[in-house]
């Protein structure tokens, strides 16, 4: 790092993007919110305010304007940019707006948010302001009664001269308060927009409630509530929600403020020329807002006040800020409940600011009120549906693409804060209009109250828009008097053309203020076939307003619709193509244990649903289904479900299947899954019985395949030697001649058969020959040589040959 | 607990079709004072009445309210304090 001389004021930064900036400023290396982009400062999201400044961008010729408690204009910190014109003490009534000083110094609010705007740059004091080339002024008002003439008077200031109004306070946040501008206010409002900045439109930028401790609920708050102001939500350096802010639908962006006692705080100019390190909440964000948009329109005067909004939800990131609900609405916009569409991003400002195109007139449908009254019993839920047409009908009030949308309603109940309202797009984005108010018991219910969400921004306006009210009766709450919904409407704003669309006609910049024209383009042509019957702007299906069946996103942002999704994609309840994991073919998620076809090469592992190169050990591939299936139980690798190849420790390969290793004199018993004795006539065996010996006990010989004790009629005892020594003795089977015997063959007969005759050992025929039979020759040998002269009937037949030795 | 009764103040806001010296008039008439246009409301004036109550929980009612009468009065309203806290 080196030290870099600062811009002079009427030239940009000299700088290139490598230089790191550095002013002499007091407190200029604790701005922590600035440096974040700095080595040293472990910061996770950056406002990119440096990025800013080296663009060239420091709010010159930008007027901003601090509604407060007063300004110190001759601070030292302030009094380069402090700005006359823009200044006003309407609590006083003349033109100096120097705050009323106390012993408390309790005026020092305004002084404070106009040093984070403005403080001058490099000049040895304090801070250095946002857009630390911008005029910043102040008008007193709020050190006397607030009435609607004084916030009227201060919102319509020099609304010519005056670019951006900022304002940190607004009714109590006390939890229990709905309030907002009154006539004349709303009318100042409606004045600056429509005419100030020449007819672009005055920036109202405004700090969102501060009241999270007291549950408090933004909504409740008709000026951060308003379609005219910036609502500006806090976050603290980790990220973290602040104690003290309130979560709403109408908050549109954030900025970093205090956030915990140990969370480091804002640095300012403070009163009597001094400088603080604790200015806190959301007062803090709603200046630095100004100042970051200070520079926007400084890098393009052009913009309108509908310009700016969409630029901030354009840049907007949610970065590393911690909310339970962040979500992505149907235009692909990010947002939350608590920030809004996300931290500032200065430099992503600027740079869209340079090049942007106006969006085309604001529509302004109001669709038909819903007066059906219904009951909202306690612990129930009351919902109604209404089919929005964004007026299409009529083609100056036809709103297609959305900004913001309004619910006005009114409802009577015994205690106001057991309700909760939420309001669902026909895209299916659920904004929460109103949370619980634990300390609201007031039974005025709701008149008429207009509640605002900007996080259908970009979505489409026609279908059907759910409301819903919920009664969650708190144990305050004595009567169990049901409630009413009385009536409900909506107003849409947008517009009918695509904002960003390139089929807008390009109209020249110019300084005079831009007729209040439409870029009404209509495609009247056939759609694709994947549109579905709200129509489209061409033939492509790119092009469709809605799809018929699915769409598919683009990195561009772009999409189109198609009719099933694409290989490597997946269909959500939104009806939109998501991204599988990378080795999923088909899949049901976008996790990589949610595939349910695979990529070639790969293979799809029973149960984990995950696709793998090869099979591991416990399962074998299955190539009919391409799949990795389980082995048996036991088995460690096999080849199939029922051929196991090695089994698991503790196991022994029996055949193809595992089975227990048991003790000698044991087997394993499948059923009972446990090693048993075998009978007592096997050494080993592989079940019950004799039958089933392996292997003899001792005295036992094996007889055909069985142990017995002693060898059976018609079996002699053999005994062969083993190639070891070893002496095995065996029952076998006698010569076929012989009853039984004791050794092999025919000639060692002990007992013959009957009609047989045992000679020397051998058994012959018995039975005296008579007269020669007519079967006597070849067919009586035959008879002879196949052993069948036992049988009677051939005895008598054959009995010459069968009486014969051999 | 704060007051939650609605305080009236002595100052009205009016709508008057007919310029500045028109308003003056209709000022003069009725014991107000005209402190001019309401920022850059146009038609719109701060009325100032001395001899009405500073601060009252009843809306003022007296010869001045016959103010509303004239045919070019077309919106009158008492201001009320409204309780704002910096935030």
């Amino acid at each position: 790092d080196y030290k870099v001389a600062p811009p002079p004021l009427s030239s940009p930064a000299q700088t290139s993007p490598a230089q790191s900036i550095f002013f002499n400023d007091a407190k200029w290396s604790s701005m922590w919110y600035i440096h974040c982009n700095d080595d040293i400062h472990n910061c996770q999201s950056d406002m990119n305010i440096v990025g800013a400044w080296k663009r060239g961008y420091t709010g010159k010729d930008v007027v901003i304007t601090i509604l407060d408690d007063g300004i110190e204009r001759n601070h030292p910190d302030l009094i380069q940019n402090y700005d006359n014109q823009a200044s006003y003490d309407v609590n006083g009534n003349d033109m100096d707006p120097m705050p009323r000083y106390d012993a408390s110094n309790e005026n020092k609010h305004g002084t404070r948010c106009a040093g984070e705007v403005a403080a001058s740059a490099n000049n040895s004091h304090c801070t250095v302001g946002i857009a630390y080339n911008a005029r910043i002024g102040g008008v007193r008002m709020l050190d006397g009664d607030v009435t609607d003439m004084v916030e009227a008077k201060s919102l319509s200031l020099q609304p010519q001269h005056i670019d951006i109004y900022s304002a940190s306070w607004g009714p109590d946040d006390d939890g229990k308060t709905v309030d907002g501008p009154a006539s004349l206010a709303r009318q100042a409002f409606e004045n600056g927009i429509r005419m100030g900045r020449k007819g672009r439109g005055s920036i109202f930028v405004w700090a969102s409630g501060n009241g999270g401790r007291s549950r408090d609920h933004c909504s409740c708050d008709g000026y951060t509530n308003s379609i005219y102001t910036i609502s500006i939500s806090s976050t603290a350096e980790s990220g973290r929600k602040p104690w003290y802010l309130e979560e709403c639908s109408s908050t549109l962006t954030t900025t970093y403020s205090s956030g915990e006692n140990y969370d480091r705080k804002i640095i300012t100019t403070d009163l009597r020329q001094r400088c603080t390190d604790s200015h806190t909440g959301t007062s803090a964000s709603a200046p630095m807002a100004a100042g970051i948009i200070a520079l926007a329109l400084e890098a393009n005067p052009l913009l309108s006040w509908r310009d700016v909004q969409h630029i901030i939800v354009k840049t907007s990131r949610a970065g590393h800020l911690n909310a339970p609900d962040w979500k992505t609405n149907a235009a692909g916009y990010n947002v939350s409940h608590l920030y809004g569409f996300g931290l500032m991003d200065a430099e992503a400002m600027v740079k869209e600011a340079e090049q942007w195109k106006q969006v085309p007139a604001q529509h302004i449908c109001v669709e038909s009120a819903d007066r059906q009254i219904r009951t909202i019993r306690p612990e129930h839920v009351v919902r109604s549906v209404y089919k929005a047409t964004g007026c299409i009908d009529n083609s100056n009030h036809h709103v297609i693409y959305l900004e913001h949308v309004v619910v006005r309603i009114t409802i009577t109940h015994p205690r106001r804060g057991d309700l909760s309202i939420n309001l669902t797009s026909p895209s299916g984005t659920k904004s929460q209009l109103l949370g619980n108010r634990l300390f609201d018991h007031s039974m005025e219910g709701f008149k008429n109250w207009e509640f605002m969400t900007t996080h259908c921004w970009g979505e489409k306006a026609a279908g059907d828009w759910i409301l819903e009210i919920h009664d969650s009766p708190s144990q305050l709450r004595s009567q169990k008097i049901p409630g009413k919904l009385k009536e409900w409407s909506l107003v849409l704003y947008g517009t009918s053309v695509h904002p960003y669309s390139s089929l807008r006609s390009d109209k020249p910049r110019s300084a005079e203020p831009p007729a209040d024209e439409e870029f009404t383009e209509e495609y009247n042509g056939l759609c694709n076939s994947e549109c579905n019957e709200n129509g489209c702007e061409g033939p492509g299906p790119h092009q469709c307003i809605n799809c018929l069946h699915y769409f598919l996103k683009f990195k561009n942002n772009t999409r189109t619709c198609v009719s099933e999704c694409p290989s490597g994609f997946f269909r959500d309840d939104r009806k939109r193509c998501k991204k599988c994991s990378s080795l999923c073919e088909t899949c049901v998620g976008s996790r990589s244990d949610q595939c349910s076809t695979c990529r070639p090469g790969f293979h799809l592992n029973e149960g984990s649903n995950i696709c793998v190169a090869s099979c591991v050990d416990g399962f074998y591939l299955d190539h009919d289904s391409n799949m990795c299936r389980r082995c048996n139980e036991n088995c460690k690798k096999c080849t199939t479900s029922n051929i196991c190849t090695e089994c698991k420790p503790g196991m022994s390969l029996q055949g193809n299947k595992c089975q227990m290793t048991c003790d000698p004199g044991t087997y394993y018993n499948g059923h009972r899954r446990t090693c048993e004795l075998c009978h007592r006539a096997c050494a080993t065996c592989a079940g019950t019985g004799m039958e089933a010996c392996n292997k003899c006990a001792e005295s036992y010989f094996l007889e055909e395949w069985r142990c017995v004790s002693t060898c059976s009629v018609g079996y002699y005892m053999a005994e062969q030697t083993s190639d070891n020594g070893d002496v095995n003795k065996s029952c076998r089977k006698c010569d076929h001649s012989c009853y039984s015997c004791t050794g092999p063959g025919e000639t060692n007969c002990s007992t013959c058969v009957n009609g047989y005759n045992l000679e020397a050992g051998v058994c012959v025929v018995s039975t005296i020959c008579k007269d020669e039979s007519w079967a006597e020759g070849s067919f009586c040998v035959l008879v002879k040589k196949n052993n069948l002269c036992q049988r009677k009937v051939l005895q008598q037949l054959c009995c010459r040959t069968c009486s014969l030795k051999g | 607990a704060p007051c939650k009764a609605r305080i009236y103040t002595n100052h009205w806001a009016v709508r008057i079709n007919g310029g500045p010296e028109f308003a003056d008039r209709i000022a003069d008439k009725y014991g107000y004072k005209n402190m001019g246009q309401i920022g850059d409301l146009k038609d719109h004036y701060h009325f100032f009445h001395s001899r009405t109550i500073k601060r009252s929980t009843l809306s003022s009612r007296g010869g001045h309210s016959f103010i509303s009468m004239e045919p070019k009065v077309e919106w009158i309203q008492q201001q009320v304090v409204k309780r704002r806290t910096k935030r």
